[in-house]
């Protein structure tokens, strides 16, 4: 029975695609079947596993909005037990279209329940908004995992991320659940960095993972090569970092 | 005669906000009157100058949605010469609000146009995203910096946006110009920085500014204590690379 997991948080640049990409490798690494929903017009996520967004003719667009099976748009990567079900540009359209449709924010979870049972593990790489892709994320998902960069400016938007939370888990998801708050890009020598880590351990407590993805230039060089970072470079911290990632949620799931 | 520059990427945490407030107070520090306008519902230039974005009671979203005349709702901040127009988090709501109206695109243009001979330069700090806000951003513009991060997905959206701003050239603002690309977070160490600054150059030749700015944790650390990095630190790298880049932009602009 696959768990559903939303990678989100509406500041930009603080590790979503990243963590998709390399928890979702880490997890297939660990025999688990693993499916990266790419919902980020960006397509980031498309592209990090190494496949071409411009070659991409169907997507998670065609799922969400003219209802074609997930299943008839799934492509492998070359990373073990990893598929993605690839994002688009066209995407960007999708907010508004989708905005006078009765069941509006449910149209991913609807999308998605074709497959969910093929997976155990599907991971939703979310854009950097709170708009209506995100929200059907949060709808279709079971729990959402938030990067949190060890930066000033990405404590400022958390209060916000997790009221968005808690009106999806009242009015339209009420079995969604917090997998977790992910520290991201920690540099140990920053005083700032330390902080954050600090002010958000002592506010959030258990929702954080112990597990902190330390800053580590290989997580950056590796999707321009179309790699995750474990076909990259297996024993580089940031490969090390996003396997205890993984053994960690497998645990907290007893599912190890 | 007021200058109005958008700060623009849908790419998330490329540095658009930290050029926004850096590169308004290195304007001021040169003797020119700027004004910040924060289009981000996040509102982290706002906070980022030192303001509390809770106890902002009027922002941008009564400007364009209420009609009120900015001058009313602009603050000092404790930069010389820098004012800032506030953000707030109704601007989430602000983009569904327009989509009826028939002016959907200028209402920004059309509120900033009681302020424009206020200030030589007024600097639009937007959202990482190419939607209706951003949208109006643009076609208030006299022109458009995109800040383009050292790093490998940063590289894949420009085409992208790149074709935003021809759209909006062609149909919305035709006097909308690139006022420049500025590579942001350098690390000269970095192999792929590097290549980025390599590609970047070589695509977009004259349109690159000279000025590039280096990563430098004195960014960072600034908008913690609620200051400007010159206000911080003048002496930094990241001080004396916005002063640069003031520079470079008065001088293109005959206006040193
Ligand atoms: N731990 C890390 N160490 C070093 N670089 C990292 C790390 N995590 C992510 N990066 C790099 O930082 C940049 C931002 O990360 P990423 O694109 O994953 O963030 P995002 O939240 O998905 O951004 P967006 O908001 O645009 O979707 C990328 O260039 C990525 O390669
Ligand atoms: N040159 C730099 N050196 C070091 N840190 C930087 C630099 N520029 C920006 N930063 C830091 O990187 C993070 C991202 O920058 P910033 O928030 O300005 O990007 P943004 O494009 O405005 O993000 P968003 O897409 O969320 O609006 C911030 O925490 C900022 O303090
Ligand atoms: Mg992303
Ligand atoms: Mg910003």
């Amino acid at each position: 029975m696959g768990k559903i997991i939303a990678i989100a948080n509406q500041k930009g640049g603080v590790g979503k695609t990243t963590t998709a990409i390399n928890l979702g490798a880490s997890l297939g690494a660990l025999e688990k079947k693993v499916l990266i929903v790419d919902a980020d017009p960006q397509a980031n996520a498309t592209s990090g596993v190494g496949l071409d967004p411009k070659n991409v003719k169907t997507s998670i667009y065609e799922c969400i909005i003219h209802n074609i099976n997930p299943a008839d748009i799934v492509l492998h990567t070359d990373s073990p037990n990893l598929d993605i079900l690839p994002g688009h540009i066209d995407l960007v359209g999708a907010e508004i279209e989708m905005i006078n449709l009765p069941n509006r924010e449910k149209m991913m979870r609807m999308a998605l329940s074709n497959i969910k049972e093929d997976y155990d593990f599907i991971i939703i790489d979310c854009s950097p908004s709170l708009g209506l892709v995100t929200v059907n994320a949060l709808c279709a998902a079971d729990s959402v995992i938030i990067p949190v960069q060890c930066e000033y400016f990405a404590l400022e938007g958390l209060g916000k991320l997790l009221n968005t939370v808690k009106i999806v888990q009242n009015l339209l998801n009420k079995d969604l659940e917090i997998e977790g708050m992910l520290l991201t890009m920690y540099d140990q020598r920053l005083r700032l960095a330390n902080q954050v880590v600090e002010e958000v351990k002592m506010h959030f407590q258990q929702l954080v993972f112990n597990t902190i993805i330390f800053r580590n230039t290989k997580l950056g060089e590796a999707p321009s090569h179309g790699e995750t970072v474990i076909m990259f470079d297996a024993t580089c911290k940031g490969a090390v970092n996003y396997l205890n990632l993984a053994r960690e949620i497998l645990q907290k799931n007893n599912l190890t």
